[in-house]
């Protein structure tokens, strides 16, 4: 998969 | 958030809490590898960047300010402090931390989810994190008896990292569209670097006697 991740994590 | 990302999260702070305090109470940071440190600092600045221009929420952003802080003033106490920069063992730091800065970079730019300077910053700072203990564990095997307070700061690092992989664990079979592999693999990666700690830091717990490593 090639989406973008989330960068909800610290 | 979860109770793992939860518990996770205050492991971490707890570590840098137990490092800072060593520093400060005994006014020597003996035993520290100051490059570990320095790739922390880095580390949290690439990452964070996003503080500029992206809100998660105040958590969050409260947490990467504290991170962030905390890193520099752990460099600060150890490279410029009057005292406490005496206590450094230099000799016994020699690990070629440019290698892992240079690797990270190298590997973020070739393996990322989208090519833009954020986006591959902030992935460099995913690998560079996973190996950033390395000199760290190099410098306890060289160190001979390690105090308690250096000693519980790595276990609580390595505690941070595995209640992140539970809580991704969780997060998996909860959410429906949950998918980071690269914060996975990176992160089962560093976990696993801690496995040797772990083993010898448990081992002399359960004997009663001072923390050494082989």
């Amino acid at each position: 998969k090639d989406v973008p991740q989330d960068h909800d994590e610290l | 958030m979860n109770v793992f990302r939860l518990a996770g999260d205050l492991t971490h702070l707890l570590s840098l809490v137990v490092l800072l305090l060593k520093i400060v109470a005994t006014k020597s940071c003996r035993g520290v590898s100051a490059k570990t440190q320095e790739l922390y600092a880095i580390v949290f600045v690439t990452r964070y960047l996003d503080l500029l221009f992206s809100f998660v929420s105040l958590y969050n952003s409260v947490m990467k300010v504290v991170f962030l802080g905390s890193a520099f003033s752990i460099v600060y106490f150890m490279r410029y402090h009057k005292v406490v920069r005496h206590t450094y063992d230099r000799e016994l730091d020699t690990f070629r931390s440019s290698f892992l800065v240079a690797g990270s970079m190298v590997l973020a730019l070739l393996i990322n989810s989208k090519y833009t300077f954020f986006e591959v910053l902030w992935t460099f700072s995913i690998y560079l994190e996973a190996v950033a203990i390395l000199p760290q564990l190099v410098m306890l095997q060289r160190t001979g008896n390690i105090d308690n307070l250096t000693g519980n700061y790595v276990f609580l690092l390595g505690m941070y990292r595995g209640l992140y992989i539970l809580n991704w664990i969780y997060r998996y079979s909860t959410e429906r569209r949950y998918w980071q592999m690269i914060v996975w693999v990176s992160g089962i990666i560093q976990t696993a670097l801690y496995a040797d700690f772990f083993y010898y830091y448990l081992k002399c717990w359960n004997e009663n006697r001072t923390l050494v490593i082989p």
